[in-house]
């Protein structure tokens, strides 16, 4: 019979090749050998988070790479969270609530 | 309240996505999309200033966060707001530069309310009178790409919210939708429908569902009733207004 050995079809994208693809994607780029691997860091540690995330969803979601998969938790929540929720949010008694047409 | 509502089907109600980019000004940007989507509902399209509530914010610089209710009184004590186009977006807040009354207003409202913490009477206020503010636990956000989130508490914890968007519209996943045929297929029993809420970030475009993401309705998901605020722009005897389905 023929030594040919099986095709094993399509191999998957190693993570290196991943992140060069994220890079491009959203024109990323870091000119500091050492911030590439920082980020590369992250980005596999994020990575491995929406895999996580997608084990306990519970719906229809995908998780996976996304603009802000370079970021740590703690840098996404600088720049794109409410800093001062995030501080607490003053406590309140719901005073106004909506009663239907009419209402005073 | 109807079983579906997508206040992006009605033309102009809805305005483009937005970017805050490295300014952490959701609370402005959700507050705008409230008021200019009820303006459009009730009156005219009108894209209002979201730097005016950067910059003429009582509690100093915008770009640090804020809430809700200081985007509304800060039009409440502005008298309206500016036009987009007038006082366009910067990304950053320089001190003292309010320019409130440099500029016509486009867009007032009367007052301001925050809805009971029932996802079914957020639903029916939805419906009736249009896009409302929710603030959320924004964690899950970073890796999303699309689909229904739905997640228990202790993935999401529903207490501790950080990140304002505007409420749009909410739906119903129809059983196997988005899934492979072969998935559907191998499943023992029918899958139930998820219902959904449709929400609409200020992360840009190239983000989630093109600038959109749903959450599971009916669960609290990511604490989604903590907050429910919504700006008021008619007279309370005013008549209904309906969401296209």
């Amino acid at each position: 019979g023929s030594l040919r050995a099986q095709d094993p079809g399509p191999r998957p994208l190693e993570l290196k090749e991943v992140f060069a693809w994220f890079q491009m994607q959203f024109n990323r780029s870091y000119l500091i050998p050492a911030e590439h691997a920082r980020r590369l860091d992250i980005f596999a540690h994020n990575l491995a988070q929406a895999q996580r995330l997608q084990e306990e969803d519970l719906g229809t979601a995908e998780f996976g790479v996304t603009p802000f998969s370079d970021l740590t938790e703690e840098e996404f929540a600088q720049l794109y969270g409410n800093r001062k929720t995030a501080r607490g949010v003053p406590s309140m008694n719901r005073m106004a609530e909506y009663e239907g047409l009419g209402e005073s | 309240t109807p079983h579906t509502c997508d206040w992006r089907k009605k033309t102009d109600v809805i305005s483009p996505i937005k970017n805050q980019k490295n300014c952490a000004c959701c609370w402005a940007i959700a507050a705008a999309g409230n008021i200019e989507a009820l303006w459009s509902i009730r009156s005219k399209p009108v894209e209002v200033s979201v730097q005016e509530l950067l910059d003429c914010n009582r509690c100093g610089d915008g770009c640090q966060g804020g809430f809700i209710w200081d985007a509304f009184i800060t039009v409440l004590n502005n008298s309206g707001l500016a036009s987009e186009r007038d006082y366009p977006f910067q990304g950053k807040v320089e001190p003292h530069r309010c320019l409130a009354k440099k500029y016509k207003k486009v867009a007032w409202i009367q007052d301001f309310i925050m809805l009971q913490e029932d996802e079914q009477r957020i639903a029916q206020y939805l419906a009736t009178h249009g896009p409302i503010t929710v603030t959320i636990n924004k964690k899950l956000l970073q890796q999303y790409k699309k689909g229904v989130i739905k997640v228990t508490p202790d993935t999401c914890d529903p207490r501790f919210v950080d990140h304002s968007v505007l409420l749009v519209g909410f739906g119903r996943d129809k059983p196997g939708e988005g899934m492979p045929a072969e998935t559907v297929a191998s499943q023992s029993r029918p899958r139930r429908s998820l219902p959904y809420w449709i929400l609409k970030n200020s992360w840009g475009s190239h983000w989630g569902e093109e600038g959109y993401f749903r959450l599971h309705r009916g669960s609290n998901t990511c604490g989604i009733t903590k907050y429910p605020l919504t700006a008021r722009v008619v007279p309370p005897k005013a008549s209904l207004v309906s969401c296209p389905p």
